[in-house]
């Protein structure tokens, strides 16, 4: 089973 | 005073395309440099981030930084007033409450302004850290566009892999499964119409079709897409705006529970 991962696991806050 | 001249107002137009459907509202950082927005979709699952640097428009004047929060359904509704044809001039004065769109036809003939509120927005910026990419492939917009839409049919997800031998896309549901496979050019012609690889390692990731096909609202923009891939990194896919910048969309992939 796939799950949708967020952009921010991988590009943190400025 | 900001204000930001371009003769191919018709890029601006495919600006909007591309980014309407997949964000709602952004903000415009204007500076010395040029102009860039980058924002995050509503389910954060994707970011834009747009560059157009000063040198590229015909005229460009900054004097101070200033940050424009603007709802993009409406920016999207004013500049489907102006022509293809028309040159588009953006202005605002230093710490404003609304922006100003001018439209002017080709022949000087007709000039229409149309002015919009801003917003008050608090938005995220995100840190895009420099990497080096296991796969690029480059390859001609409208092909990338074509092929998102045709495995859409099949489910949401399409897995791009992509090897020495080419990219492959796939796609299955319960009408069945499709696959996609392009070579590199071996003999091209046009640059445009070619597909290129650069390989450091072979990978394959799965990623969702309503984000894909978002960024393929992209396409008028740019003859070629590159798509930049890496594990543990977002799906990169870049489109080149004529010599004045580039729009880029990262999409976080589909991930193993």
């Amino acid at each position: 089973k796939v799950k949708q991962a967020g952009i921010m696991s991988f590009f943190k806050k400025k | 005073m900001f204000e930001a001249r371009l003769a191919k107002g018709a890029i601006f137009k495919k600006i909007l395309e591309a980014v309407k459907d997949l964000l709602t509202e952004a903000s415009w950082d204007c500076g010395d440099m040029g102009i860039t927005l980058q924002a995050m979709d509503n389910a954060h699952v994707s970011l834009v981030s747009l560059n157009l640097r000063s040198d590229g428009f015909d005229k460009y004047r900054c004097d101070r930084n200033l940050t424009m929060g603007m709802n993009l359904g409406s920016m999207s509704k004013i500049l489907k007033c102006a022509g293809n044809d028309d040159i588009v001039t953006i202005r605002a004065q230093d710490n404003p409450d609304t922006v100003t769109f001018v439209f002017e036809s080709e022949n000087g003939e007709k000039q229409s302004d149309y002015e919009m509120k801003l917003m008050s927005l608090d938005l995220e910026h995100l840190q895009i850290p420099e990497t080096e990419y296991a796969c690029v492939v480059k390859m001609p917009a409208g092909e990338f566009a074509r092929i998102c839409r045709d495995l859409s049919q099949f489910g949401d997800s399409i897995v791009i892999s992509c090897s020495k031998q080419g990219v492959k896309f796939s796609a299955s549901g319960d009408i069945g499964s499709a696959n996609v496979k392009l070579a590199q050019s071996s003999n091209v012609d046009k640059e445009e119409e070619a597909v290129t690889i650069e390989m450091q390692e072979p990978v394959s990731f799965t990623y969702a079709c309503r984000y894909l096909n978002f960024f393929t609202k992209a396409t008028p923009l740019s003859a070629q897409v590159k798509l930049s891939m890496s594990p543990e990194y977002p799906l990169m896919v870049e489109y080149a705006i004529d010599d004045i910048g580039q729009i880029r969309y990262f999409l976080a992939p589909k991930i193993e529970d």
